[in-house]
């Protein structure tokens, strides 16, 4: 029923190929999982992928076409995505406006508040994850860190979100963090599209800690109470917070709404920062200019 | 019907286990919310 | 719920749960039944007429009721082998879940269960974000690695990758909760405790059974709830559900009539009474 016809990726665990669905000749992308490269039999992120794709059926969350194994291998059929938000972002041949960067908010945080009120955890929001489909709609996909919400007493693994869309709860090591750490990565992603360069590119671990702080204030427990509970608060570098001035003068294109909605988004404290139906459901995407229709964004 | 078929109405419950977690400073500090705890196993009570 | 695999896949009714057991047992039954003409007639020459006649006499497949309580056997083997993992209660009512459903798509003459009980509870615990690593699983089971890891493919396959499951113990957790709105002040807490503690256990037990397949994870909550206490159980879904709640009194009245009223339910009390009691009279 499908072919590979073109090799056109190969990660840790998959290799990513592009194909047709014989009966209805659609374009699919077949992501073929290594058996042989976990130790430990299947790989936990070939079992993320399954399972919580599995589940989720969303015009913004990419569509799990088929599963089959062939030859000890177990194949992903995915619905075929042939860009994302980083080659838009990096090709500066491509002029967007901010109706269009209106479309590609509301797109993304319509399939992350999908993921959200299903209690699925992405934890690995990034451009490159969110992928564009041929009639415009933007798809999240790379479910290989995704996980249900904790129940209450679990812990959890602060190493998760590529850095430099990583919440501040994470950087300091949090084990009991929330839906909030996505909600941050698309406030990051947000200002990446408004700047079109990386908004918090920390080099290192320790670097990212320095580069998120010095742009948006170190938090103290006022704003984010028992943040200085954690270990690693101690040996940090105090920036204050900028000023709404120095913000408007960052983002130039941006409208007062669309930094208090950048601002909600990037809020330190997670009890405090926005959810996606407080996104959803903010000023910015009211006013004017209206989200460009997705099948006319250029 | 995407309506949800309860209220959350904390001030009504006593949860020790849940409240004791509210008050660990390595909880609050993590952004772990009580109502997100309340919202989730009500919805798939409720589901 | 609708648009989980668990729904989509495993709900069935009765009727439908016998017959894909049927079907399942009459394929192995002929598959072995094939097998066993092929090994007579290739070895025809040196097999003792006896020995064929042994063979006719012995080899004959299980019936279907026999497959069912031969994966129950090992379902609760499997229970206890994850209990005794220390896997949290999630975990091992996962473990069952798979093991289970891999008995709706395979026969017990095709797979003996004491082969899969083990790949079962790893995957699991992988699929439950409660990883542990080949070489301490197999250490700990005194297993070797590639005779559990040798089925997860088939294991996986067989559960039409559908690896989320909604067990009733959060729903239990919602309703120990809503319980309280509902009948603010009239119920102890440490009681409630007691019950909560009791409905666990019920819950990982209604697991071992077919209310799994029939009812949704809050319905089969609901019945464990009515088996630990009907009075109070029933109490709760009439004031919830019938709406004939006291005209309010007091204080605590009124606030739990304002969680009543404000919840626009839409669930017919009656029907969902008669049918958490032939769930509760399932799981007994």
């Amino acid at each position: 029923e499908y072919t590979k016809e073109k090799k056109v990726g190969e990660g840790t665990y998959a290799v990513v190929y592009l194909g047709t669905k014989q009966s209805t000749g659609r374009s699919i992308a077949v992501k073929e999982i290594k058996s042989s490269a976990f130790k430990d039999g299947l790989d936990m992120s070939a079992i993320r992928e399954v399972k919580y794709l599995q589940e989720i059926q969303h015009e913004n969350v990419i569509e799990l076409v088929d599963i089959f194994l062939a030859s000890e291998n177990l194949n992903l059929v995915l619905e075929f995505l042939p860009s994302d938000l980083e080659v838009i972002i990096k090709d500066k041949s491509i002029l967007f406006t901010p109706a269009d960067i209106k479309s590609w908010m509301l797109m993304t945080l319509r399939g992350v508040h999908h993921c959200h009120r299903n209690f699925i955890l992405h934890r690995d929001l990034k451009p490159n994850n969110l992928l564009i489909a041929p009639d415009g709609q933007i798809k999240v996909a790379d479910f290989g860190l995704a996980r249900t919400v904790p129940s209450p007493h679990e812990i959890l693994t602060s190493n998760v979100v590529t850095r430099w869309y990583r919440a501040p709860e994470l950087l300091f090591g949090a084990k009991h963090y929330t839906s909030a750490i996505d909600v941050w990565s698309v406030g990051v992603i947000f200002a990446e599209l408004m700047l079109r360069i990386p908004y918090l590119p920390g080099k290192s671990d320790i670097d990212q800690v320095e580069v998120t702080f010095r742009a948006l204030g170190t938090p103290t427990d006022r704003d984010w109470p028992d943040v200085s509970s954690f270990p690693a608060y101690n040996k940090l570098q105090m920036y204050t917070p900028p000023s709404r001035e120095e913000l408007r003068r960052r983002f130039i294109a941006a409208s007062e709404n669309a930094l208090d909605y950048l601002c909600g988004m990037l809020t330190m404290n997670p009890q405090k920062r926005w959810n996606t139906v407080q996104c959803l459901e903010s000023e910015y995407f009211k006013e004017a200019p209206s989200p460009t229709e997705p099948s006319k964004i250029k | 019907d995407a309506s949800k078929r309860f209220t959350i109405n904390d001030a009504l419950y006593e949860d020790p286990f849940i409240k004791d977690l509210q008050e660990r400073k390595e909880f609050i500090a993590s952004g772990f919310r009580v109502d997100y705890v309340y919202n989730r196993v009500l919805t798939e009570a409720f589901m | 719920f609708r648009h989980s695999s668990q729904y989509r896949f495993w709900s069935f009714t009765p009727e439908q749960l016998t017959q894909k057991r049927i079907q399942v047992n009459a394929q192995a039954t002929s598959s072995v039944g094939e097998s066993l003409r092929n090994f007579i007639s290739e070895n025809q020459a040196n097999l003792a007429e006896e020995d064929i006649k042994s063979i006719e006499e012995k080899a004959v497949p299980v019936t279907m009721e026999e497959e069912i309580k031969l994966v129950s056997i090992y379902a609760k083997k499997l229970q206890g082998i994850a209990q005794h993992l220390n896997l949290p209660t999630e975990v091992v009512g996962t473990s069952i879940t798979f093991f289970r459903r891999f008995y709706l798509e395979n026969s017990v003459l095709q797979m003996h269960p004491k082969l899969i009980v083990l790949t079962t509870i790893f995957l699991a615990c992988k699929s439950e974000n409660y990883f542990i690593g080949i070489d301490s699983f197999s250490q700990k089971t005194k297993r070797p690695k590639d005779s559990i890891l040798k089925y997860e493919f088939q294991l996986l396959e067989s559960l039409r990758f559908s690896l989320l499951v909604h067990h009733p113990f959060k729903p239990l957790h919602g309703f120990f909760l809503d319980i309280q709105a509902v009948l603010h002040g009239k119920v102890d807490l440490k009681y409630m405790g007691q019950i909560y503690d009791k409905c666990k256990k019920t819950i990982t037990e209604a697991l071992l059974t077919d209310v799994v397949y029939f009812y949704t994870p809050p319905q089969i909550t609901l019945a464990a709830l009515l088996l630990e206490d009907e009075a109070l159980t029933t109490r709760y879904l009439e004031l919830k559900f019938h709406g004939n709640f006291q005209a309010a009194s007091d204080s605590t009245n009124q606030e739990s009539n304002e969680v009543i009223s404000k919840s626009n339910l839409t669930i017919n009390f009656d029907v969902l009474m008669n049918l958490i009691t032939s769930c509760k009279q399932q799981i007994e």
